[in-house]
Parts: structure tokens; sequence; C-alpha cells
């Protein structure tokens, strides 16, 4: 089983659909996979039509569970099916919203996701984390768990910001281990009309040759129709120029070797 | 003096953009402004090139003076020149991130601001906060000081998932107190070419007749430039449809009733 992660402190920048685009299309190859919300908004959970609010069993429980020491705990009695085949989510609750003030030590509780996963290492194939635009235990938890992260960004001057200080908090996180997650820069919603999103995209190309992935996600406002039907953007519109791009980002993600 | 905050649990929808586009608009319109920058990101401090990482005074002192409980604690000596007349700003420091781990118990924390506020109140004649995209304590401070709530929104389905939310929290915040903060609802970035737009505006004003401004912002990719290079969008490009509807929404703020 392998884990990757969808961070960015910078909100927007379409961690989210990322996610759920790659999740749709390992399903649709055949690949076991399992969706993780570990944002307080839930907006992964909302997608699939499940209510974050009023949920029974989510990613807060195994936080409870972790504070509680309970040993017997499992993962599995929270995971939902989402109507597709091969892919399954671990939804999100609002309350975790007020994890990062009950946590206030964070000893050992950046790894509860980690250990929570080792549980089921043998029924999926691949695991994919949806995190929260901010820096705090839930994304840290991400990062401690994922053997790859993915870095949506935005070719935008506010964005590209967010994406110098995003490597800099990883820098910082793992300064305690030896290996930070392997990273792939990947621009997002990317408008080729625009000279602005072409200058950013060079600094970007200049600034991190060796993390970019090397092409661009399109906008394609049929996106943003699939997210209100609950279904993933390369199963709703194949053939569209953002799906294509999503599948050619995964055959890199498929192909690079493991590194933790 | 009158405080104004902009907020929206769900990133990406123009918060930072907002804000510093009614800076922009009150300081030339000769009102003395304050912008003050709640976001560990500090995306409002970088626009203003400044650096949140490296800053010596900023947001994050004003907590650690009340975590001591020092009386003679002054925001002056936090608050930076933007270089634009009128416009000044209290800038945030990447060390917010730790805030809400620090300050485990909410007594007396969440009112930092409005009380440090109190302080200038002869020196400004309105103050806009910029939030975070996470409900934590620096989010309640924006609330609890704030007298009037400006909520961005995008017209897509994702984003309109995170409006519901912003309201229940709402509700939730300001159960203790008697009043909530008037609050108006802004669609930022709209896109007038896609239907999808057009519908998710139609269920807006279905869903919130009470609370929507009544117009939208266009999509204007001059205002990324704006950021770019560090000015307010409608200082940048006067005449833009976005500026002149930030001006539209701007005399609509400035005359309707205060509420505290
Ligand atoms: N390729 C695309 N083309 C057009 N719209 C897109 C595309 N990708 C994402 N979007 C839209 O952009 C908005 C932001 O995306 P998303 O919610 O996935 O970002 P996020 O980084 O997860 O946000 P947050 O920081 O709030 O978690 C959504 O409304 C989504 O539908
Ligand atoms: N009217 C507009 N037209 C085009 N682009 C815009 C407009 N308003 C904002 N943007 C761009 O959209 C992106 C998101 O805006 P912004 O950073 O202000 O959102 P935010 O809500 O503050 O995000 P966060 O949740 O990360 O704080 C920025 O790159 C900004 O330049
Ligand atoms: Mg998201
Ligand atoms: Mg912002």
């Amino acid at each position: 089983m392998k884990i990757w992660a969808v961070s960015n402190q910078k909100g927007g920048v379409g961690k989210t659909t990322t996610v759920v685009a790659l999740g749709g299309l390992l399903s649709a190859w055949g690949y076991r996979t399992l969706l993780v919300d570990l944002d307080s908004h839930g907006a992964l959970t909302s997608y699939f039509k499940m209510n974050p609010d009023g949920i029974e069993g989510s990613v807060y429980n195994l936080f409870h569970d972790a504070s509680l020491k309970r040993k017997d705990a499992s993962l599995e009695s929270y995971i939902v099916a989402t109507g597709i085949e091969n892919l399954s989510i671990l939804p999100a609750s609002t309350a975790l919203a007020t994890l990062d003030r009950q946590v206030a030590s964070m000893n050992g509780m950046g790894l509860v996701i980690a250990n929570a996963l080792k549980k089921i290492e043998d029924q999926y194939d691949y695991v994919i984390i949806d995190s929260p635009p901010v820096l705090g235990i839930l994304m840290i938890n991400a990062l401690a768990a994922c053997e790859r992260l993915i870095l949506p960004v935005l070719a935008e001057f506010l964005a590209l910001q967010g994406l110098d200080r995003m490597l800099r908090t990883l820098k910082m996180v793992f300064n305690a281990h030896k290996h930070p997650p392997n990273y792939i820069i990947v621009p997002t919603m990317f408008d080729k009309r625009t000279k602005e999103a072409h200058e950013n995209l060079q600094s970007l190309n200049k600034q991190y040759p060796d993390y970019m992935w090397g092409s661009v996600i399109p906008i394609d406002t049929k996106f943003r129709e699939a997210s209100r039907l609950g279904i993933p953007g390369p199963l709703y519109v194949p053939t569209s120029k953002a799906s294509e791009a999503y599948a050619e980002l995964l055959e890199v993600l498929l192909q690079a070797p493991r590194v933790k």
C-alpha cells in the first residue's frame, strides 16, 4: 500500500479536486483506493454527498481513540463506500476544528493517521490524504503518514508566496526525521490565455527545477460541475484536457520509485 | 473607528484580495485605514512586500503580551506603513501557526485583538481584518472584534458548502454574546461566461436573500498582476469592472448602520 498526501497551506489551489481526480482515476484503473479527509471543513466528505457536521464515525474518532490510548480502535469501522467501485473514503467531521486546542502537546498525536493506516496495509493499493489549508496537527499527520507529497499550486503571485512557506514548513516538520516525503509541484487551474500565468510558471520552473511535474492542469469549468454532481472530474468528462492532464500526472506518480 | 472582518473558512475565495481592495479604496477616499493580518500564512503581509517569516513586531507579539498579562503592551509599536497614504498594516508572523496549540484554553484569548484595537480608536477611521481559512483562535478574534463581517464566496459548489459551514460557525461562536456581527455575502471572481456560475448565484440568492450584497465582483486577471506589484487592485486598474464593483460594494458598506 502506498500513501500520498495532497497539501498546501495556501487555500483554494485545488487540493480536494486533485485528491478526487487522482482517486477516481486510480479506482477506474483497477487499484483499490482509499481517500482520507483531514480537513475539518470536510470538502472531500461533502464531495461524496456526506455531511461532515452530522457524521457518526470519522477521522475525529481516530484521534479520540488515540487520546484514550485504546488499542482496539479500528479504522475499518469508520470507512465508508463512495458508490464508485474500488473507491472508499474515511470522512472528516467538523469536530476536527477543535483538535488543535485539545491536543496542546504534540507527543505522539502527530502519528495517529500513520499508525491507523498500518492496520489496513493489505486492503488498499493506494491511500490519498486531503489536507486542510493550515499548519496544524492534521497537516502534520498528513505529512508524517505519506511517502509522497503532491503540492497543487496556482500560477499566481499570492499562491506562490504560499508555496515558499509550505516548503519551509516541510523542512521544519521533517528536521527530526531523516527523510521528508518526496514531493512534486503541480500547477492547477492554469489559464493559458494570461501572460501573468505563463510568467509565474516560468519563475516556478526556475525556482524549483527538480520538483516541478513538467506540465499543468488546465482550467476546466466542467470540473466544477462534476463537484456538484459528486463525480470525480476525470470520470465525468474523461476526454477533457484537465482529465487527460490528471491521467498524465498519475502515470508519472505511479512510475516514480518509493522514497520512504 | 469602525472594524470590519473579511472571513470564510473556505480557502482561496478572495479574502486577502478583498481586504486590500477595500483598504486601498478607503485610503484613496481619505479615510485613515488600518489593515490587520490574522492569517499565519501572512498573505496580506506579503502583499505589501514584508516577509512574515522574519518579522520583528507583529500580531503574534500582541498574543504573547496578552498571555504574560502585560498591561503596557501597545499595538502602535507593531503597526507599519504600507507606502500608501492613509493606509497602514499590522502584519502577521508565521509564528502565529503555533498559537492554537499554545492557547489551549480559550479564556480571554478570544478578545486580544478586540481589546488591542480599543487603544487606537482615535487614530483610524476604519480597520479591516484578514482572516485565515480555518476556525481557530485567530478567526474567533476576528469575529469577536468586528462589527461587520464580509463573506467572500466563489459561486462554485465546493465553495458553497463552505459558506453553509461558515454561517453555522458564526451561530456557534456567537451563542454566548447577544449580537453576531452584521454580515454581507460577496460573490467574487465571478465568471459570467459559465452556466454553472449563474446557477450557483441563483441558489445563493434564494438561500440567503437578506444577506447577499446584490451584485458580484467579476474575474479580472489584472488583480493578480496588482498583487505581484503590491498595489491594491482598484488603485492599479481604477476603471476595470472589478475595481468599479469593489467601489460599489464600499459605498454600500459605508452607508449601512452600525450594528454592535
Ligand atoms: N482544473 C480546474 N478547473 C476549474 N476549476 C477548478 C479546477 N480545479 C479545481 N477547481 C475549482 O476551484 C475551487 C477550489 O478547488 P478546491 O476546493 O479543490 O481547492 P482546495 O485547495 O481544496 O481548497 P481549500 O484550501 O479550501 O481546501 C473549487 O470550486 C473547484 O471546483
Ligand atoms: N476578482 C479577481 N479576479 C481574478 N483573480 C482574483 C480576483 N480576486 C482574487 N483573485 C486571485 O485569486 C487568488 C485567491 O485570492 P486570495 O488569496 O485573495 O484568497 P483568500 O481567500 O485570501 O485565500 P486564503 O484562503 O489562502 O487566505 C489570488 O491569487 C488572487 O490574486
Ligand atoms: Mg480542500
Ligand atoms: Mg488570504
